[in-house]
């Protein structure tokens, strides 16, 4: 289940479409400070259904659509959209002959949500549910945020218990 | 669901015991439960001994110790149920070159099979990556991409 | 001690006006009282908006900017008052190459009045020290000085 | 207040006598990942009368105590001596002529502790005295430790007055 490209649109300091097209192995993500690489892997926590909004150092979620710059005014939506393939057939049953898995997620200002498996509208659930057991869900061993590394070992036993749990 | 917290924390231990020693080039660790009589609610310890030191309470470890322990512990999860991908921020960022070298010697064997996205600051690691995207903010406050090499 | 601390917090607040743009080469910053009226309580808030950016929330900046911000804060205090000496153990590792020279750069003139004592592990900012103590463990465990270089 | 001279022996990673000369301007403290540099700045908060273990990254004082290696055994006592010159007159007024001081710190595994000025015995408060008001004491803005160095920015506008307090 490899990511093959990512779109973002009006997330964070991404006020224009961009487009990211992925291959496998290893990929560097490389700038200056604050230029907007930590947004990038934000946005894909983000349309696999992110909602604890401390973890996307924000305080509400409207905190996630870009809100303007010296040059530009804010937009009213935020919207992700990840293409992944779908080589474990991790699609739901009714999917399994897609080669691929498009998911979208969408926010406006005034709270509205939406998401889309293969744009077809469906709930935060149907789409967090897609990544429940892979490792990349909600207690990830796979993703590891800016500055959190020795999380791991300076966590409470317990925390770290749930981590084995992901692996079970 | 106890035996199977028990499978897995045996297996992530086995290959903890393995990863350890190989990114610190020596030394060795294992992970431990607070309570083996509880697997519901046990906790999960690690026990780390870089070379040359014996084992002590974790705190005491360096800034890069710490961070090269943690990324022994994740890849050994990640060697016991692979994940589809990998999203890495900066976590080569405490390391010295030698801890370095030994990271990306891992993170390209394990690459076979998981696809990774490393955040990083290190021209080293760059030099690993087998695509490269740069990202900048030349127009104020807008970030978009500008560069994109895929090494073939 | 109401009217001390509002001279100091206006003293470093108008360094922070001044350093913040230095070291971001653009932008500005400010610090506030949360409760002007009780100058006894009151917490210290920071707004901040690097070049071409607009005054967020704190949490948003980057892990960079978050770094350097809070340098400016730091020396913005030290010019107030100046400390003997300062102890940094590795402030630059979250720096891109703009940013670092910036920061070697301050140093480098709080330097006149200040003895600074850097932890680092970037290149640059060693070749900025006008002194090099090398820290080795060669035999197991045991740390030692193998090498020290002034520079005349 | 520069310091001149830095001596560990039996502090932490440094069983043997190791002897730091320090001049002014700014001075570099390079190695590997673990080979000590972040222990010779706790040397010098342990002698400037750092209590708080958590801070030295021990669960208790005898932590900081060298407990051993592969090829060494244990040590029974941490000792840490610092030498200023006493250029801006802050001595206390008794040793005012003194163009040095010294502040020697020694904790045995007994939990005997010894704390000398210019080798005369003295309280730790008399050394945490030295240093009150003068920015590198107990709150100190000018000592920042490792993976601290956005405390500032990410602490509650609280204790970033006790920064400016300090300052007054
Ligand atoms: N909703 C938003 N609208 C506009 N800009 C935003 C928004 N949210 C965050 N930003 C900006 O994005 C920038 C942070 O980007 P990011 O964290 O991705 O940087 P980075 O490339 O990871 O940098 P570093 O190397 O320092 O970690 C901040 O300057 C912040 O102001
Ligand atoms: N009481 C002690 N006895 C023996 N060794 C100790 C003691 N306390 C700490 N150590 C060892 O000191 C080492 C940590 O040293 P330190 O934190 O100074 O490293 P560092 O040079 O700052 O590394 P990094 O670049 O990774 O931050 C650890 O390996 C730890 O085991
Ligand atoms: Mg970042
Ligand atoms: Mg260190």
């Amino acid at each position: 289940m490899n990511i093959k490209r990512l779109e973002i649109l009006g997330f964070k300091s991404f006020p224009d479409k961009t487009v990211f097209e992925f291959r496998p192995g290893i990929t560097a993500v490389v700038g200056p400070n604050g230029c907007g690489k930590s947004n990038v892997f934000e946005a894909i926590r983000w349309v696999m259904g992110e909602q604890r909004v401390r973890s996307l150092r924000s305080k509400k979620m409207e905190d996630v659509i870009f809100n303007g710059s010296e040059t530009r005014k804010p937009v009213g939506m935020a919207e992700v959209r990840l293409v992944l393939s779908n080589s474990e057939g991790l699609a739901p049953p009714s999917m399994a002959d897609y080669d691929e898995i498009m998911i979208t997620r969408r926010l406006f200002r005034d709270g509205e949500s939406h998401y889309e498996i293969n744009n077809i509208s469906c709930r935060l659930a149907d789409v967090t549910d897609l990544f429940l057991d892979t490792g990349v869900g909600r207690n990830s061993y796979a993703i590891i945020e800016q500055g959190q590394v020795d999380f791991v070992v300076a966590a409470k036993p317990e925390e770290r218990r749930v981590l084995i749990e992901e692996a079970a | 669901t106890k035996e199977r917290f028990r499978q897995a924390f045996d297996a992530v231990n086995e290959q903890f015991q393995e990863i350890f020693p190989f990114l610190f080039k020596g030394g060795e660790a294992r992970l431990e439960l607070t309570n083996a009589q509880d697997l519901l609610e046990t906790g999960v310890e690690i026990l780390a001994r870089p070379p040359g030191k014996r084992i002590q309470n974790m705190d005491l470890l360096s800034g890069g110790e710490k961070a090269l322990t943690a990324v022994a512990l994740i890849f050994s999860i990640f060697l016991t149920k692979p994940s589809p991908f990998c999203l890495l921020d900066e976590v080569d960022a405490p390391l010295d070159d030698a801890n370095l070298s030994r990271f990306n010697e891992m993170l390209r064997k394990l690459s076979d099979r998981t696809q990774f996205f490393v955040v990083t600051h290190n021209k080293r690691s760059m030099q690993e990556a087998d695509s490269l995207y740069g990202v900048t903010m030349e127009d104020a406050g807008t970030s978009r991409v500008v560069s994109v090499e895929f090494m073939e």
